[in-house]
């Protein structure tokens, strides 16, 4: 990263849209720049405010000559331009682009938005170029996150984030076993019933698993879903997916969650993002839309270790998602499950553990795959291994290795 | 010189690789700072640094790009106290 050498003496910013573009909605357009001011208060302890009269930071949407002596080129070329804290902080536009939101068409908002106001912050332009600070626009981004060349420059300039965000997952209150509080707003929670619940002992099918940003592991199956503990499942569940993750549905496919610290969810031809307990924008949207390439009505999908990349898995195929390339899904793609050692066809999910292994599950048995050998792994007792015994506690369930319920 | 020549010596002025004054008076740019530009440019975008305008350099200063100058701070065009 580099610092251009001028930062705001204040955290607490204030903005206005002086000048909206012509075909995006206010609200949408209010949104998009609220979100990209939070793409850095969320690693700083900085704060931006929408505010009329006097601000810091004046955001315009102009075309050609707009009194900067600095003019817009018409669509493509230079797509905006900011000013350094020392010369203002204000951000323009070029109203001649096809400014977009959520879509692989036109340019997006969000993502050259959170770019510019990056130099509104005193960050000149990065050599690194994954980071948001380079200079050439990289089209759609749909699971777009700061790189680490953009976190360690900001912080530079304004600290570390200590204050937690509000209202979000983070600051709920803590309950017995430390979980989020997912109780009604205002009520007292009741204590958690202290039996361990039986019933994915006597169907350990199950939808879904996934880590949470904070590193809690979920089973979802039908409308309810279970946390797990390093060996089995903890007290008070199940409970129902809705409650705790509004606006989602049940019966969920495929789940996971990324390195932006989101987590998506599939179902059908559907997707939903949500960061830790609260949609993340207008969702559901199709999965053709955001991830190009991946097809509806997935059995699995997981970030592999090896590579950081996602890979989606339905019926004997898989898909690599690299949101960082155009396409995101080569060519080449779909290939067979079968190129992934002694791992099954029709998986019913997949994810990796916090312990770095990769777990495919199918039926009530799992297989636990080894990254650097690149095969299911030879133990004693040998994969497939009973969900049921090994995941959910269930001591009346076979420790050894089982066949699958196909 | 060749229309991308001219070009793309407007383009390194834009973003800070050439000083403006000398971005506004191509003749009087030598053609080792020229080099120098190009280069710096290739190793900022992260191309193959050749030091000469080959395809992959002209395609990469198409791209849709941030205005904001690349080369920002440098104190090359600070006069000397």
């Amino acid at each position: 990263y580099a610092l251009q050498g001028s930062r705001w003496k204040v955290k607490d910013l204030t903005y206005k849209i002086s000048k909206y573009p012509g075909k995006l909605k206010r609200g949408d357009v209010d949104k998009e720049i609220q979100r990209a001011f939070n793409v850095w208060s969320g690693y700083t302890d900085l704060t931006f405010t929408p505010k009329s009269g006097q601000v810091h930071i004046e955001i315009r949407f102009e075309t050609g000559e707009h009194g900067d002596g600095d003019p817009f080129d018409g669509p493509g070329g230079t797509l905006a331009h900011a000013y350094f804290p020392v010369f203002g902080g204000d951000a323009h536009f070029d109203a001649s682009e096809s400014w977009s939101i959520n879509s692989y068409r036109g340019t997006n908002l969000f993502q050259v938005a959170a770019h510019e106001f990056g130099h509104s912050l005193g960050l000149s332009h990065s050599d690194v170029r994954q980071a948001l600070m380079a200079p050439f626009y990289r089209g759609y981004d749909p699971l777009f996150s700061l790189d680490t060349d953009d976190v360690e420059g900001i912080q530079a300039l304004y600290g570390k984030k200590t204050k937690k965000d509000t209202p979000s997952f983070d600051d709920d209150n803590d309950d017995q076993d430390g979980e989020f509080d997912e109780s009604p707003s205002n009520e007292k929670k009741t204590p958690a019933p202290p039996s361990v619940d039986q019933s994915l002992c006597a169907d350990p099918k199950f939808d879904t698993i996934f880590n949470s940003a904070e590193g809690y592991t979920y089973v979802f199956k039908g409308d309810k879903y279970w946390r797990l503990t390093e060996e089995s499942i903890a007290p008070g569940y199940p409970k129902k997916i809705s409650e705790t993750w509004p606006g989602l549905e049940g019966n969920i496919d495929a789940a996971f969650t990324y390195k932006n610290g989101k987590t998506y969810f599939f179902k059908g031809s559907k997707y939903w993002r949500y960061k830790g307990r609260k949609m993340d924008g207008d969702y559901p949207k199709e999965i053709s839309e955001g991830f190009t390439g991946i097809p509806d009505n997935l059995d699995a999908a997981l970030v592999w270790s090896g590579n950081g990349k996602i890979y989606f898995y339905k019926g004997s195929k898989f898909w690599r998602f690299d949101p960082s390339q155009r396409p995101p899904v080569k060519s080449t793609y779909p290939k067979p499950i079968s190129n992934w050692d002694g791992v099954p066809d029709n998986l019913n999910a997949a994810f990796q553990w916090t312990n770095g292994y990769t777990y495919f599950y199918k039926g009530n048995a799992y297989y636990r795959f080894n990254d650097r050998a690149f095969a299911v792994d030879v133990t004693n007792p040998p994969f497939p291994r009973s969900t049921a015994y090994w995941w959910f506690g269930c001591k009346s369930a076979p420790a050894g290795t089982i066949g699958t319920s196909d | 010189s060749a229309p991308s020549d001219s070009s793309a010596l407007i383009y390194l002025s834009q973003y800070g690789y050439i000083s403006a004054s000398r971005g506004n008076s191509s003749q009087l740019l030598d053609e080792r700072s020229y080099k120098k530009a190009i280069e710096d440019f290739q190793s900022f975008a992260g191309i193959d640094v050749t030091g000469q305008l080959d395809p992959v350099t002209l395609e990469t200063m198409t791209l849709p790009r941030c205005g904001v100058k690349d080369k920002v701070g440098t104190g090359d065009n600070r006069a000397k106290r």
